[in-house]
């Protein structure tokens, strides 16, 4: 019975905390520096008494008082022609935004593009990367019909971590969940490929798949919490 | 004016005490990710009349341990936390999604009658 009568207890309380169970991670998500650095900040502004605003976000300048990490759920396409067509590498990019409560207020939501330490360096042959959004149901791990498909980004050379705003379509992911059909990111090798560049391609492009890595940064603000920011006056 | 009390019973006067939250001893360290624990406070201790005006009491409490003296059926002022500060905690959910949300009134600065 005090067992039942604990677990109702944590169940209170994490509901009040904002979450419907004890979550248990399937596996351990890396922590990105800039949620590091702000917990850091806030620790610090704790142990030495400084006031805090709670209900805005200084390194990202925007209001909010919930960050979310979403990792992409989504996956690698394969054409079959790839080693001759232009492109290099295709993915479908989803990220589960129900998880964003009514009462929260987008703020914020920031795709970043991390295409790992080597594309600093070598990058091989003149690559760019395109996104689009998804704006039909695709069949099974089919590849999107470039008519369903709406240009979002397009970035010639694209190297190291990117970051794409993307707040108006997440929004609207929100506010129509079945609309919310991912992202294709695709990178393409700009002009002929030739058979001298095609073994450092092959190999630039095995290496993007291998580390590529992408998430969506949300910010939210809670206005049970927070209260609006109010208007300057003229 | 308050009445100074001896040092033996200043032990069990109203004011704060040291609580550590160990995120392992309730099992919640398998979705916390920071910190790991932190220090909450927690508030005990007796609100004699005699010293409600110097035991950062409120009006209210004053007057409850007014009527508590002249009605013991009236319960004695109680010690609980009159200043809170937030915590902020960094925790992956059911989703995978990596969480860092700012909690209010996690830790007890002061206590008061």
């Amino acid at each position: 019975a005090l067992s039942q009568t604990l677990q109702f207890q944590e169940y209170v309380f994490l509901q009040f905390l904002g979450l419907d169970k004890v979550p248990s991670p399937q596996k351990f998500q890396p922590v990105p520096y800039i949620l590091k650095k702000i917990f850091q900040d806030r620790e610090a502004a704790a142990i030495t008494g400084g006031s805090q605003d709670l209900c805005s976000v200084k390194d990202l300048g925007v209001r909010g008082n919930v960050l979310r990490l979403l990792p992409d759920q989504g996956f690698y396409l394969y054409s079959k022609n790839l080693s001759q067509a232009s492109s290099c590498l295709q993915k479908l990019l989803y990220f589960n935004l129900p998880a964003i409560k009514d009462k929260e207020q987008l703020t914020m939501a920031q795709l970043g593009l991390d295409l790992g330490p080597n594309t600093y360096y070598n990058l091989g042959p003149e690559l760019e990367l395109a996104l689009f959004l998804v704006q039909e149901p695709r069949v099974g791990h089919s590849i999107p019909k470039p008519g369903k498909l709406f240009v979002l980004k397009s970035v010639p050379w694209p190297q190291g971590v990117l970051h794409f705003n993307l707040l108006d379509v997440a929004k609207d992911w929100n506010n129509n969940p079945q609309k919310n059909l991912g992202l294709f990111l695709e990178i393409l090798v700009k002009g002929d490929r030739d058979s001298g560049v095609n073994f450092q391609l092959e190999d630039t492009c095995a290496r993007l798949r291998h580390s590529l890595h992408a998430s969506l940064l949300v910010v939210t603000l809670n206005s049970e919490q927070c209260h609006p920011s109010s208007r300057k006056r003229r | 004016s308050a009445i100074p009390a001896n040092k033996a019973s200043c032990k069990n006067l109203c004011h704060r005490h040291q609580l550590f939250i160990n995120f392992r001893d309730l099992g919640w360290q398998k979705w916390i990710i920071a910190p790991k624990g932190f220090m909450a406070n927690y508030c005990h201790g007796e609100c004699p009349f005699s010293l409600t005006t110097s035991l950062n009491s409120s009006n209210y409490a004053f007057m409850q341990a007014l009527m508590h003296a002249v009605d013991p059926e009236t319960p004695q002022a109680v010690c609980i936390p009159t200043k809170l500060s937030p915590i902020s905690m960094l925790y992956q959910d059911n989703d995978d999604n990596v969480i860092l949300r700012h909690y209010e009134d996690m830790v007890v600065d002061e206590c008061g009658c």
